[in-house]
């Protein structure tokens, strides 16, 4: 699991059976106390409690695997939705690629609110080619992941004597790494995980990883101090699966694409892609979404674009030939 | 790429917690994505601070609410990335 925090927004992204939607109340809370930053509206839900009105509010998930571990609000869509639409105004949900007919299990939720365009009040700079308006979100669900390549992400697998470096485990030192942060690095390297933007061109490239015992991997990655993309492996043969999520801004999601299969090689996968696009300068090739989706051996299953107030969305899924 | 330096820069890390987790039970792969933007840019923050400033405890306190703790943490000066459990 990860969590992201800017000056003006927070992501949260949350593994197994964790409990995400309730740091919602606390959220609220510490804003309000600490910051001073009011969200509440006049209108009240049905419990006559507090109703919030941030700019933006995304929530998003594949179905799960074993939905009936999941705990409290998480263990069905319409459960989440209610919770969500005790704190927020002008939701929306979305199921997207579900096709009860084929029993298809593969099949992506989302909610998402109505832009508070009225918090927009500096006019933006529509000739600024990269302003902080723009927005990218790059997922890649991936399950069915190949032997070959999850043996990677075994601790007991691991080929340590590339990593020289020394653990000390009297340090007292907060900041000096322990064993799980090492052999995450060591996963990093050995699975190019660290070259997945490799002719992306950046200054600064921010690493943390943690290898888990006795598998599993998660890293998180910053590029140039403000962008980041984040890792999420879980190779247990029967649910593998890995997670790849990007805020980067890079005009070759294509090619990210096949480095991250190339590390996983999955039979199944769905991608999302939201994109909030306010310069001006961009062109016809530039409003494509993803410029190149044939990907050998895989056949698209679901090839869905939605117009969502600012921002579009594409949803493909793809399975094994 | 990143270079090996990268283990000894870390903000935070919290070692009994990383050296005593087990993933034995922690399958169920798909996460949950939850993404708030409470203002559209930096520009436009009332009172003169924001979500970097909330103090390391409280962020600790409200990540145990939804079952995850903080294995490590990176500081740039535009945002902190934060390593979690499970």
């Amino acid at each position: 699991s990860s969590m992201f925090v800017y000056d003006h927004r927070i992501i949260l992204k949350t593994c197994g059976t964790t409990l995400t939607l309730l740091c919602l109340p606390k959220l609220f809370e510490l804003v309000q106390n600490d910051l001073k930053w009011d969200f509440k509206v006049s209108e009240k839900n049905d419990n006559n409690e507090n109703l919030y009105s941030p700019y933006k509010v995304f929530y998003s998930r594949r179905s799960f695997m074993f939905p009936d571990k999941q705990k409290s609000v998480h263990k069905n869509w319409s459960d989440e939705v209610d919770y969500l639409n005790k704190f927020f105004i002008n939701g929306e949900s979305y199921v997207i690629g579900e096709d009860k007919i084929k029993a298809n299990k593969s099949h992506w939720n989302l909610y998402v609110t109505k832009t508070k365009k009225s918090l927009v009040t500096i006019p933006i700079d529509v000739n600024d080619s990269a302003h902080e308006h723009d927005d990218e979100t790059f997922e890649i669900l991936m399950t069915g992941l190949s032997d070959e390549k999850t043996k990677n992400f075994y601790k007991s697998n691991l080929k340590t004597q590339d990593t020289q470096y020394e653990l000390d485990s009297s340090s007292t030192n907060n900041t000096y790494a322990d064993e799980g942060h090492v052999n995450g690095y060591t996963m990093t390297k050995q699975n190019k995980i660290d070259e997945i933007y490799e002719s992306f061109k950046y200054n600064k490239m921010t690493h943390d990883a943690f290898a888990f015992s006795p598998c599993g991997y998660s890293s998180n990655v910053l590029i140039n101090d403000e962008f980041y993309y984040t890792l999420h492996v879980t190779p247990e043969n029967g649910w593998s699966y890995a997670s790849f999520e990007s805020n980067v801004q890079c005009n070759n999601n294509s090619e990210v694409l096949r480095n991250v299969l190339e590390i996983f090689k999955p039979t199944d996968f769905c991608l999302t892609f939201f994109r909030r696009k306010t310069t001006k300068k961009s062109t016809n090739e530039e409003n494509i979404l993803l410029n190149d989706t044939n990907l050998t051996p895989y056949e698209k299953l679901d090839e869905i674009v939605y117009d969502l107030d600012d921002y579009q969305l594409l949803y493909i899924h793809f399975q094994d030939r | 790429t990143v270079d090996i330096i990268e283990l000894e820069n870390h903000s935070y890390i919290d070692h009994e917690l990383s050296s005593n987790l087990d993933s034995t039970d922690a399958f169920e792969g798909p996460e949950k994505l939850l993404e708030i933007w409470f203002y559209p840019t930096v520009q436009i923050i009332p009172n003169g601070r924001s979500l970097l400033d909330i103090e390391m405890s409280k962020w600790i306190d409200m990540l145990n609410l939804v079952k995850c703790e903080i294995l490590s943490m990176k500081k740039t000066p535009k945002m902190y990335s934060f390593l979690l459990s499970e």
